[in-house]
């Protein structure tokens, strides 16, 4: 983030840090125990999912603590217009993990938009891992940063006749105040906080650089992607968990039914 | 970070948690 300042745990318990080869890439969002929210191009093709690595409770990159959780991919499901109609166009991700999350005060899920929403004049927040400066420094703290929301012809404006945006997509930066998402911070939510909750309403995705001049941060509408959303995580099973080994005296009492039914059927 | 193991299974999360609902509300 460009402008971003330092945060404190427990604020954003929903953000999640997407790492490839033990660096992140890629922020996130959790939508529920199973399901992480991110930016369909953080997969880019080619990319192996054993080598990603999914972590929640954390804000400082190099300090896990006791509510950090590693977790492992089990499958992506990438939106079936990614880059279809647009270089960077469905952009959006859901990572089911292997194992389930265990929330906290400081892992707790985001929610998802109403279809309907009215943006107008909401007051809206993003966090991430993601560049600092427009020379590449990185920090290891999570940033948070307030930017206002764009109106999508304004925006079109400002990136003029050479990137043109779809209606999935929304705008957001503070232009005067130079605040702006960067790389590294893709995938992370923009969340916006309507009756004491918070929603997210977009997700990371692309932008010009992230200075000068600014061109404001381009997010996936999650308003545009609900009913995708709530497909996947309705219908796909929780995969299957290791379980843990049975007690001695269960697994007796269950050799000692086995052998039972077994004998019975044997009858 | 420690590897999440089965056991922890036992208190594996509640469906029911609050989303969008930090602890910490910022000031």
């Amino acid at each position: 983030l460009l402008g971003g300042e330092l945060t404190r745990d427990r604020k954003w318990p929903w953000q999640v840090s997407v790492h490839y080869s033990g660096f992140h890439v890629c922020g996130g969002s959790i939508l529920n125990a199973y399901w992480v929210l991110t930016a369909a191009h953080c997969f880019a093709r080619g990319k192996k999912l054993q080598t990603f690595d999914m972590y929640v409770g954390i804000t400082n990159l190099e300090v896990a603590n006791r509510h950090t959780q590693w977790l492992e991919i089990n499958q992506v499901i990438i939106h079936p217009t990614f880059e279809m109609f647009h270089p960077v166009g469905g952009d959006v991700a859901l990572v089911q993990l292997k194992s389930p999350i265990v929330f906290s005060d400081f892992v707790l899920p985001i929610c998802l938009p109403p279809s309907n929403l009215n943006l107008h004049n909401m007051s809206c927040w993003t966090t991430g891992w993601g560049m600092i400066s427009p020379q590449g420094e990185t920090g290891k703290e999570l940033l948070e940063a307030q930017l206002p929301l764009i109106p999508k012809f304004q925006c079109q404006l400002l990136y003029g006749l050479t990137s043109y945006l779809l209606p999935e997509m929304l705008c957001a930066a503070d232009i005067k105040n130079m605040k702006n998402v960067c790389e590294g911070d893709s995938g992370g939510p923009l969340v916006c906080k309507l009756n004491e909750t918070w929603l997210q309403i977009g997700i990371v995705s692309w932008g010009r650089g992230c200075a000068q001049p600014l061109y404001p941060g381009v997010f996936a509408n999650v308003s545009y992607f609900l009913s995708w959303i709530r497909y996947y995580m309705e219908t796909v099973p929780n995969p299957p968990q290791i379980l843990p080994s049975l007690s001695s005296s269960l697994r007796n009492n269950l050799s000692t039914l086995l052998t039972i039914m077994g004998s019975l059927l044997v009858l | 970070v420690s590897r999440r193991h089965p056991k922890d299974q036992a208190n594996s999360p509640s469906s029911d948690v609050a989303c969008g609902q930090p602890v910490l509300q910022g000031k």
